[in-house]
This record gives structure tokens, sequence and C-alpha cells, in this order.
């Protein structure tokens, strides 16, 4: 009976993971491997393609996402999807319009404010993962917001990694693929960004997880009794605890052969940490050098403090 | 609260996703 309860316990949080988040890493490693068809992704790797990267994706149809169909269609406002829009003021990834931009130092800000509005609709996206968690939502809200604060940057480089390959990215719901090299061609500090991410995805694709263990270890991350500042650990790692159980169970039983993929995963989250914290420093400097640039108000509270 | 008050509308369901 108790493996049972894991079982179930692994379909209910992977049944949340499919509702609230559209690009599954089945579809994304689909996608990558080309085996989509005619619906390749348009590639950006110069700044000419980055400029007719908006125009292809105005000229394409707008992919009904399985979780969209039950969200509101207001969702869409801040997400890549946006930029088929005809007429939108959104472009790339809610980008403004590349065709009229100003001087080339512009375009990587603007490119960065894009990131940060999909980014915003992210973590909303997390939030509601979250409290699909059996028992979260009874937390106390105070820790609620402690697990989200310090939890949601490492959910989100998670769930890039299927995005990523060794060569580059998708972004806007996977109708792009931006190339590493040209992430890496930007003016410093925004090519300093995403470099850090390619390594550690790239490593982390090799445990070759699936959408189903995914979903286990986001809530894991989620449930870390460990954060500062909560103020009732105890039932936070109690809920800890029977996810994990859950995890082992679904990762002995999906990949039989690969031998201490438990451990492994869970010396993740130990680079995870440092990521995050190189990336919170790395906007803090961006904050001080770029006049220019406002925080999305929710990044700016998420980020404020953290570390 | 203050400190946070999107992250506590998101987790209360008082913030749309046009609010974002």
């Amino acid at each position: 009976p108790e493996a049972a309860d894991l079982r179930a316990l692994a379909r209910h949080l992977y049944e949340a993971y499919l509702k609230y988040f559209p690009l599954t890493k089945a579809k994304a490693r689909a996608i990558l491997s080309g085996k989509t068809g005619d619906n390749a992704p348009f590639v950006i790797h110069d700044m000419k393609s980055l400029m007719e990267g908006e125009q292809f994706i105005n000229c394409r149809q707008i992919p009904i996402l399985e979780h969209q169909q039950q969200t509101s269609a207001l969702t869409l406002g801040h997400g890549g999807i946006t930029a088929a829009h005809p007429g939108s003021e959104y472009g790339i990834m809610g980008m403004t319009s590349i065709g009229d931009q100003g001087p080339t130092d512009a375009v990587e800000l603007r490119f960065f404010q894009s990131c940060q509005s999909r980014s915003a609709e992210a973590v909303r996206e997390v939030t509601e993962f979250a409290k699909s968690i059996p028992g979260f939502i009874n937390l106390d809200l105070n820790d609620q917001v402690t697990l989200l604060k310090y939890g949601v940057i490492e959910v989100l480089i998670i769930m890039m990694s299927p995005l990523m390959n060794k060569d580059g990215t998708l972004i806007s719901y996977g109708q792009i693929f931006m190339t590493r090299e040209f992430l890496k061609s930007l003016r410093k500090p925004f090519c300093q960004m995403m470099e850090p991410k390619f390594e550690f995805s790239v490593k982390f694709n090799t445990l070759e997880l699936d959408d189903s263990d995914m979903a286990l270890f986001l809530a894991v991350i989620i449930l870390s009794g460990d954060r500062p500042g909560l103020l009732n650990v105890k039932p936070i790692e109690q809920l800890q605890e029977t996810v994990l159980h859950s995890l082992e169970l679904q990762l002995k039983l999906s990949h039989p052969d690969s031998l201490q993929l438990f451990a492994k995963l869970l010396q993740k989250m130990t680079d995870l940490r440092q990521i995050v914290t190189d990336h919170v420093h790395l906007i803090q400097l961006l904050k001080k050098t770029e006049v220019d640039m406002c925080l999305h108000p929710l990044l700016q509270e998420i980020m404020k403090d953290l570390y | 609260k203050e400190k946070h008050k999107i992250l506590h509308q998101l987790l209360q369901n008082s913030t749309s996703p046009v609010d974002l």
C-alpha cells in the first residue's frame, strides 16, 4: 500500500506538471532532434536573424498548448506566443518590435526585458505547480512565500535544461532556437548570463530524466526545509521526505539500469544553488551598470535579499 | 508581507496573468 501511495503521488505531480508547464521535455527533445517535420524552429544565430525571427513568428500559426486551453487567453499576453499575434506590442518573448530598434547597444537590454516577461509568467506557472503539491497550501503562508522565493529560480533552471543542447536553446515555447554562440556574442555582461546554464544543462541532460521524473524532482526542490527564514521547518521536511521516497521509487522503476541516479540527482541541488547565487549577483551588477534597465517587480521581489 | 506582495497574491490566487 505504501508503494501504491507513492506511485499515486508521482502520477498526481506528473499531471500537475503537464497542466501548468506548456513545453514538456518530450516535446522539446522532439523539436531539437528534428522529429517535428515542417514545424522546425526558426534559428536565431546573429542580429539579422534576430530581426527576421520576429517576422517569422508573426507568420506562424499559434500552437494550441494543452494547458493554455484551460487558462485565460490573457496568459498569452506575456509569453513568447504573443509574438505570433499580428500588431502585438510585443515581439519575440514579449520583445518590443525589433524592426524599429535604436542603437545596437539597446538590443541586449531589450532582449533581456523580454526574457524578464517570460520569466515572470514562468514564476506564475511554478507557483501553480507548487500549490498542486499535496500539503503545500496547508503550510504557513509566509513559509510558502519563502519556499517559492528561494526555489523558483532553481526550478526555472532545471526546466530550461530540456530546452538546451550543447549548441543552443529553444525559446518562445519551442518556436525559436537561439544559438549558444549568438548568446555568447552579446555584449558584457549579457554574454555571461546563459553560459553557466548551458554548462549545467549539458551535464544534467546526461541523466536522461523524463517528464514524470522531472515533476517529482521539481517538487523536491520546492520543498527544501533549509531555506533561510522558514518558520516551521518540520512539516516541510515531512512533505519533502514523502516526495523523495516517491522519486526514489520512480527512478528505480523507470531507470533500472542507471546506477546511483537518485544520488546523482540530489547532488545537482548543490550545483543549482551556486548557479542561482551567481545569477543573482549578475542581475545586481546589471542593475548598477545599465541605467535604462528596469527589473520586473515580481523578479525584484524574488531577488531582493536572496543571497 | 509587503516585501513579497505579488508572491502572496499569486499564492492566494488574487493575481491574474494580466497583472504580471
